[in-house]
């Protein structure tokens, strides 16, 4: 369902560039649950950004659902995003004036779904990740480790065939951080391609494959539970 | 150096109430090294700004070496965060327009050092944390992991007497976490005070002493070692 070639992102500063990406070649099956390692700052949240439609390369080619992502019009992408990818950002993006519970309704508003509709999924999925007392709290009203979990809420209301995870359980006890992987286990079970970025080598090793990620390339490409 | 007694802070929401402490009583002694531990949602992080002395309490006491913290004026305040304490924010807390060598070198501004001074000073933090090589770069130009060790460079510039950092490790790779622990133990043989809040139990390892806070109480108070 993904398929990237020589994905090449630099940024450049002045005199200076940064190759973020150099050079990515990475083909990920429909219903696949993969992990992504590596160190920091490595180019894992730059290549999540371009598997999630939400930055373009500087050079290369990203096809998922066999479609030439660089081929796609603002709005045809805005939709993709919407329909077929949920994504959970490492620093969790959320809007700061509203509560999680609409926080969390927001990506229903194209969906089509009722007002009530709206509110009933979007309750549901706070209660999955366990935050069902906390609805009417505002971001700041929340801790770290509940901001990442209306950020998971609002990536799965929509229903996502593919999950894109940037670091989801980096702010959670052991406990809860399980109940988010029986989760993962749950979403892959069901038939959605699962995309895990992780420091942590026991999230990791929940997935089918894990590809390590250094300097901007793919070094390591292999069976999950090794780790 | 550290002693609080009957720390209570209740949100108000509309009718409800969130009890984020319900009673703590937590001595630290100076120069200790101390875990703190609990699930997502316990009260760590208020726990932590009320010993940083960012917020205070609805009701009990709170003695920083020696000084009723309740009875200073704002003023007062500021000068003992600036001067005795470190603060490592777990969402990182960057000023978004500045580089990371001026977010860095912003405590200084109060400790009478140079303009050149300050400078070095900073670049020398950044380097510490491995980050001599993205002076230069904003927050958002910034990976997750790169942003969370500005910030512990900023906590450490001005040299403090205590260190508390809320989760500084979550968005690091192990050998990165490592080199940060590392730093740490180093801190604390120097004679410093070193509080953490971890979700991690090698972490927590580390400390001579691990807290556990439940319910916005500390349910468990032992040596570092056994997690
Ligand atoms: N806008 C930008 N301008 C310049 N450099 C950037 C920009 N964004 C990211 N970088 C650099 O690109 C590299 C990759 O960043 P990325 O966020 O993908 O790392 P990462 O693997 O997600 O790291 P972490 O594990 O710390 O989250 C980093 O070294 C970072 O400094
Ligand atoms: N301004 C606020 N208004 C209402 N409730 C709040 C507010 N700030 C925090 N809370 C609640 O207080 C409780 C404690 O929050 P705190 O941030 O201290 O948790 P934590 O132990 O640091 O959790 P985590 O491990 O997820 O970071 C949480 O249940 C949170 O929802
Ligand atoms: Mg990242
Ligand atoms: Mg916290």
């Amino acid at each position: 369902v993904i398929e990237t070639r020589g994905l090449i992102k630099i940024y450049r500063m002045g005199p200076t560039e940064v190759r973020a990406l150099d050079g990515v070649d990475l083909d990920v099956r429909r219903g696949e649950y993969l992990s992504i390692m590596g160190p920091s700052g490595s180019g894992k949240s730059t290549l999540m950004n371009m598997l999630g439609c939400l930055d373009s390369p500087t050079e290369g080619s990203y096809r998922l659902d066999g479609v030439e992502v660089s081929g796609l019009t603002d709005a045809e992408l805005a939709a993709v995003r919407n329909r077929k990818i949920g994504f959970v950002f490492q620093t969790f993006n959320l809007l700061p004036r509203y509560t999680a519970q609409v926080n969390v309704e927001l990506p229903l508003l194209y969906s089509g779904a009722s007002r009530a509709e709206r509110r009933r999924r979007a309750h549901e999925a706070l209660q999955t990740v366990g935050l069902g007392d906390r609805t009417d709290h505002r971001p700041n009203e929340l801790s770290g480790g509940q901001r990442q979990r209306v950020a998971l809420a609002r990536a799965l209301v929509n229903d996502p065939a593919i999950l894109l995870a940037d670091e989801p359980t980096g702010n959670l006890d052991t406990r809860v951080g399980q109940e988010i992987l029986r989760l993962f286990d749950e979403l892959h079970a069901q038939g959605r391609t699962v995309v895990v970025v992780t420091h942590d080598p026991e999230v990791a090793a929940r997935a089918e494959r894990v590809v390590r990620v250094v300097d901007g390339r793919i070094v390591e490409d292999g069976p999950g539970a090794r780790f």
